[in-house]
């Protein structure tokens, strides 16, 4: 139907300087690739990836390699033949270097072919189609043909990555709508293996088929070889611009190629297993092989591009177009982007334009924040919302991440239906990523273990401050028992650069395509500054500089210092000495604060060397005064014990506050004669009246008796008691201290010490010349033998006839008087 | 329904620093057959051991699983068959 080589006069002016080199080949099915014709007026589509523009420079793939990683590929092929590169091939399943597909009735391993016919079929010779990438070397792995392992995986994903420039895959994980599965240890060894040591050290590409799930409301971030950051996540968009009923949406994509859409859209025409062509390729399947040929179009402009270099011109040639979405926003870098389509249609004219001229962009940088690992319920039919504070790792500067590429949240979940949750982040520059929609089908009680969440819609947004997690909860009627779930951990990794990635480039030939890099986050529209084109300093906002030094910013993106000449100078952070104030502007700290809150000289945080901090005072001496003492191990003043005046340690004081008197090594109020100090109400009390001082209450605690009072066992008594003696002894002072003293056991009462000194006897004594003697008549005046009376004279000289059993024993003998 | 069950296969992936004669060594001393480096990933070899099950949902224990407890090894794992689907 195309009508090849129009006479100009039918030739519409807009178009006419694609007549002027008109490209025509004679493969059979030329004219039907509308994906190629998007520019002229049969077709319908109305958006062009312009392929012809890039074929128009000369760049048709030359010399750059691309496999195909499915079920194989007929390497003998009319189309594929003259480019087939039997060294980007193998057979994994067989383990042999032949990738011919296995045929049966039902030609199931076609899909590698038809794949491979999209990036390289030959161009001109009379079969089938035109690769977009016609000149390019086109090989494939066999190994979706068997058990697919992670070796199996593994094994492809890092075949030749010295001579491989593109891997492309349109396979995955079950799009059911119920799965969450990835690349296990060895394939994500080969993909960071790939990307650090393929091609050469520029890193190999990964380009993936997003997930074909649309119907079975899957999501592909549930896919976890879409949502690597080292694959480049493909979608498709029909030919009327409209989104394919398969299509997923996810946060994970990067940009978009045409494919199939409704059975009213066109499919993709390409080589079919038996050396056939076939006009019913769909799928996302589709659409990675065409995003592999514009790669190899690019590389061809510029085979020194790294895997981050292709990322980055595709996010910024790629456009929304036609494209039909209807959650469209532009990003805070002024990229327009899309979960259904990423960042855009690719356009491989745009991308080749921009590898000719790319400088390499900064290393990558990869900032893992602290992980929060607070746990948090997740109530049904409520928002979870949790905020993270970043600094883009600004303390380590091989790490400092400023400018955006991926961002990745690794998520622990715990929930008894994983399809009733959606999980949002929004971005300190208020882009919200979806990085997960309710999926209707899965029902499964495992939850997120860790799992990595990717987005690239913050791509070139600064990475400091706060991001936003929102995690909903919408049970669905499949769901018995709406059980809380739980957020046990997330946490953010943010790769990216800490210098700008465009700084060393100029792009005023691109000014209408690209903001100036001036203000890259500003709409074109701004104003430019005249007197300075270069790069501004890293501690510049969006708002551009007059100059390359940090004194030359419009605004500062963190903290500035103020000159007396009203000048400005933006720096990361405060210096010490230096606290920031509510506007974000150094100021001096008092001159003993190392760091501090403010000003003055009791807002220390810290202070200067030779300084000690006193406690709870925010202050800095040079010596501790009175009531602190020095802590040697804390460097800092400490407070001594109440009321203590000087002090060692914490607990051993030397000197008391007036007032105090030192008591061991504790101070206490000093009180006066016949007062104690109570310590519980901390005044001083009278003693007992007996007492004339004393240690506290009651006549117990007398320490010295009050005149009149005599001291009788510790305690102070008006009079002796009975069974005691009043003792007068004369003190060195002249005065006379008056106690009590027990009388003899023998006495009843006495004068004084001794048995001598009795006064009065117990019953049954008499007293006799001042001691107590038995008094009992023997009722038996019986005479004791010799033995007895010996005996008897014992226990009279013993004094042991007081005993009731030998006086009655010896009675004769006990009353006798002497 | 696609069965859930982990399906275990009769290979083994395994990291064996020191070079292909020490992973053949130790690949005939426990009854596997090397078959080479696992792509590009150095020290990754792939080990297939006939005499064990070729497909079970059961990881395979035997004498051969003795591997595991070479101190050479450094990594040992049984290859499980993923879902995979054309898009």
């Amino acid at each position: 139907d195309y009508k090849s080589a129009l006479p100009l006069s039918q030739i519409s002016p807009a178009h006419s300087s694609v007549a002027q080199n008109n490209i025509f080949y004679n493969d059979a099915k030329w004219s039907s690739m509308w994906y190629i014709h998007c520019n002229d007026d049969v077709n319908n589509c109305q958006s062009d990836m312009n392929i012809m523009g890039a074929w128009k420079r000369g760049y048709t793939g030359k010399d750059v390699v691309v496999t195909i990683l499915d079920d194989g590929i007929e390497r003998n092929h009319p189309d594929l033949l003259q480019n087939y590169d039997p060294q980007a091939s193998f057979d994994v399943n067989s383990n042999d270097a032949d990738p011919m597909p296995r045929y049966d009735a039902t030609n199931e391993n076609k899909h590698g072919t038809r794949c491979a016919g999209e990036v390289a079929a030959s161009a001109n010779n009379t079969h089938c189609i035109v690769g977009i990438a016609y000149n390019a070397r086109i090989g494939g792995v066999r190994m979706l043909d068997g058990d697919v392992t992670d070796m199996v995986e593994a094994r492809s994903l890092s075949l030749n990555p010295q001579h491989i420039d593109i891997y492309s895959a349109s396979w995955g994980p079950d799009d059911d709508g119920k799965t969450v599965d990835g690349p296990a240890s060895l394939a994500r060894q080969a993909f960071e293996n790939g990307i650090r040591s393929g091609r050469k050290g520029r890193g190999s590409i990964f380009v993936w088929a997003s997930g074909n799930g649309g119907r079975s409301r899957d999501h592909c971030s549930c896919d976890g070889y879409t949502n690597s950051i080292y694959t480049i996540s493909i979608s498709s968009t029909a030919e009327s611009g409209r989104k394919p009923w398969y299509l997923e949406e996810c946060s994970s994509t990067l940009t978009t190629t045409y494919s199939s859409g409704e059975n009213y859209d066109r499919k993709i025409i390409t080589t079919d297993l038996r050396h056939r062509c076939t006009d019913s390729h769909t799928g996302t399947s589709a659409s990675a092989p065409m995003a592999a040929a514009i790669i190899a179009l690019a590389l061809e402009a510029n085979p020194l591009l790294t895997w981050r270099d292709v990322q980055h011109i595709i996010v910024k040639t790629s456009r929304a177009g036609h494209l039909s979405a209807p959650d469209w926003k532009t990003n805070a870098a002024g990229y327009n982007v899309s979960h259904l389509y990423g960042f855009g249609l690719m356009d491989a004219e745009a991308m080749v334009k921009e590898a000719e001229q790319w400088k390499q962009v900064p290393s990558q940088h990869i900032c893992m924040e602290s992980a929060d690992r607070q746990f948090r319920s997740i109530r049904p039919e409520h928002v979870l919302r949790s905020v993270y504070k970043a600094t883009g790792c600004a303390d380590n500067p091989n790490s400092h991440v400023i400018y955006l590429e991926h961002v990745v949240v690794r998520i622990t979940i715990a929930h008894s239906r994983r399809g009733d949750l959606s999980i949002n982040l929004t971005s300190p520059s208020g882009t919200k990523s979806q990085l997960l929609a309710n999926r209707l089908f899965d029902h499964s009680m495992e939850g997120f273990k860790n799992w990595e969440f990717m987005t690239t819609h913050c791509w070139g947004e600064k990475a400091s401050g706060d991001w936003v997690l929102e995690i909903y909860d919408s049970p669905s009627q499949l769901r018995s028992q709406k059980l809380p779930g739980k957020l046990k951990e997330w946490s953010l990794v943010l790769y990216g650069t800490s210098v700008h990635p465009y700084s060393s480039m100029h792009s005023s030939l691109h000014a209408e395509k690209q903001p100036r890099f001036t203000d890259m986050l500003q709409p074109v529209e701004e104003e430019f500054t005249e007197e300075y084109n270069g790069p501004c300093h890293a501690e510049c906002n969006e708002n551009g500089c007059e100059g390359p030094g940090p004194q030359h910013c419009n605004n500062c993106l963190h903290y500035f210092f103020k000159f007396k000449n009203n000048t400005r100078m933006c720096v990361s952070e405060c210096p010490s000495g230096f606290f920031r104030d509510d506007r974000k502007r150094c100021k001096k700290c008092s001159s003993t604060c190392e760091t501090c809150v403010g000003s003055r000289s009791d807002q220390c945080i810290t202070c200067r060397s030779g300084f000690h901090f006193i406690e709870d005072s925010n202050t800095c001496v040079v010596n501790c005064g009175d009531g602190f003492y020095l802590d040697r191990d804390l460097h800092m003043c400490r407070r001594c014990l109440e009321n203590c005046k000087k002090c060692t340690s914490s607990s051993i004081c030397t000197e008391c506050k007036p007032g105090m008197s030192l008591q061991g090594n504790k101070c206490q109020m000093t009180c006066d004669p016949g007062t104690y100090y109570n310590g519980h109400r901390r005044t001083c009390e009278p003693c007992h009246r007996a007492c004339a001082t004393c240690a506290g209450t009651g006549v117990e605690a007398c320490t010295k008796c009050a005149e009149g009072y005599l001291l009788e066992d510790w305690r102070c008594v008006s009079s002796c008691s009975h069974g005691t003696y009043l003792l007068e002894q004369p003190l060195d002072n002249g005065q006379v201290q008056r106690s009590c003293k027990k009388c003899d056991n023998s006495c009843f009462e006495c004068l004084g010490p001794g048995e001598r000194n009795c006064s009065s006897c117990n019953s049954g004594y008499n007293l006799e010349a001042g001691a107590c003697m038995v008094s009992t008549i023997c009722k038996d005046a019986n005479e004791e033998s010799w033995a007895e009376g010996s005996f008897c004279v014992l226990v009279k000289k013993n004094n042991l006839c007081q005993r009731r059993v030998l006086q009655q024993l010896c009675c004769r003998t006990c009353s006798q008087k002497g | 329904p696609p069965c859930k069950a982990r399906i275990y296969t009769n290979h083994w992936a395994v990291r064996i620093p020191g070079g292909p004669e020490v992973a053949e060594h130790i690949a005939q001393k426990y009854g596997y057959r090397n078959m080479g480096q696992i792509g590009d990933l150095r020290d990754h070899y792939h080990f297939y051991h006939s005499r064990t099950i070729k497909r079970s949902t059961l990881s395979s224990r035997g004498r051969h699983s003795f591997i595991s407890m070479e101190p050479k090894v450094e990594w040992i794992e049984q290859q499980v068959v993923k879902r995979r689907i054309k898009r």
